[in-house]
């Protein structure tokens, strides 16, 4: 089993913590401040509260011995950086870290470590191309520039058959399945006929998909 | 076209405001502090120092007007309710929030606006289970409790055929498509063969495929 340490326990700390922790990995947390240590004491054994930044209350918590440690602290760029160097010069194997601008997001894959995330941003992007494209419900990148979209079924293909819309020789578009009500209809063949309020799961690029629905 | 604001520019609102600006989007931005409304003038034309809770200020700054409002106020719980509140008031169609809590979102839900976000614990979840199950590489929920997951192929199906592993009746799980190096296949045959280092797009319940990869 795989242990786990959380560094800063602010909104993206916090539920990282406890995510692990429901499905009954072993957490060791720590935060500079002793509210959300206190917090998140209630379902985590080992919370502490110390600087991140000094090398030796890191290994008196236990960080060293982890696999994989969150750094998930935000405001203060450098306190992150300086955990990130600690935790390098422990060995710890996996470590993941949070960037707030994307110049501190450089600076930690200089560093190399193993992942940065910037939940901020990816939602943000997100919820933008569905507010600007009519019909977008959702978007989550795949690979080489596909990604898998939801989008409502566009006016003009309903009681036409999949054959007829011909997305992939037309847009580049494969249909990985439909939403008709509340059930899910995969890999669906192509004398399926769509009906209004269908949702479509496809594969595709951003350009072609928006060229589809607007 | 649609016309947006974007009240409060941390880290969500300044990508939020970005992204819809870079889609030639109409955006009014504002922040009660002066340097976030600095930094965002660059890409947006209008964007204003003002208190959001003052409805008096958002009618002049033009907030009325707008099809489309994100709120992403953070700490200040009682400044994003009161902001939301000012809005409805102001008979603005759709609005957006971002919610720092439960209570937060509770709050919000009762209000009753369109859609409310968590964007540090959709990702820190989302993280937190590809560091939980080895093999698993993202998941994104789809309908009625199934997601769709990409996760690496298990060890047990190299060089089994699709029809042989029959995820569908063994564990009610589809596979949409497999990444194998830089290309796609979508929709796979029955007969196609896994090679090492595929990586299977699926649809199924969560719980379905930690059985499947543990
Ligand atoms: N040197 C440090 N050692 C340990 N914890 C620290 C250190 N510096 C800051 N922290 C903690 O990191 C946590 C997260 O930081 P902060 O709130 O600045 O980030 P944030 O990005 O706004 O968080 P989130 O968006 O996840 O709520 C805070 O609880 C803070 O006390
Ligand atoms: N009454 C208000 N009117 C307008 N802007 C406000 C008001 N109160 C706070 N803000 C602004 O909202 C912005 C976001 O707030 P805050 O930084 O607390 O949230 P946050 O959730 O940490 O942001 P993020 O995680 O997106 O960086 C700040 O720039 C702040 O100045």
């Amino acid at each position: 089993r795989k242990t786990f340490g959380v560094i800063g326990i602010g909104r993206f700390g916090l539920y990282m913590a406890k995510t692990l922790a429901e499905n009954k990995a072993e957490v060791i947390a720590c935060d500079i401040e002793e509210d959300p240590v206190k917090e998140i004491s209630d379902f985590i054994s080992k919370s502490y509260i110390l600087d991140a930044t000094n090398e030796k209350a890191l290994k008196e918590a236990g960080f060293h011995n982890l696999d994989t440690v969150i750094v998930s602290i935000g405001e203060n760029i450098e306190a992150s950086i300086l955990t990130v160097m600690q935790l390098l010069k422990l060995g710890v194997k996996e470590i993941i870290a949070k960037a707030i601008t994307s110049t501190h997001g450089m600076i930690l894959e200089k560093i190399g470590i193993s992942k940065i995330v910037y939940p901020e941003k990816n939602v943000a992007i997100r919820i933008a191309h569905t507010l600007l494209y009519e019909g977008f419900i959702d978007e989550t990148p795949f690979a080489n520039e596909y990604s898998i979209f939801e989008i409502k079924c566009p006016a003009q293909f309903i009681h036409k058959k999949l054959n007829e819309i011909d997305l992939r020789n037309k847009f580049d578009i494969s249909i990985l399945s439909i939403k008709r009500d509340s059930s899910i209809l995969v890999n669906p063949s192509a004398e399926e006929t769509i009906v209004e309020n269908d949702h479509l799961l496809i594969l595709g690029k951003l350009e072609n998909v928006k060229k589809l629905i607007t």
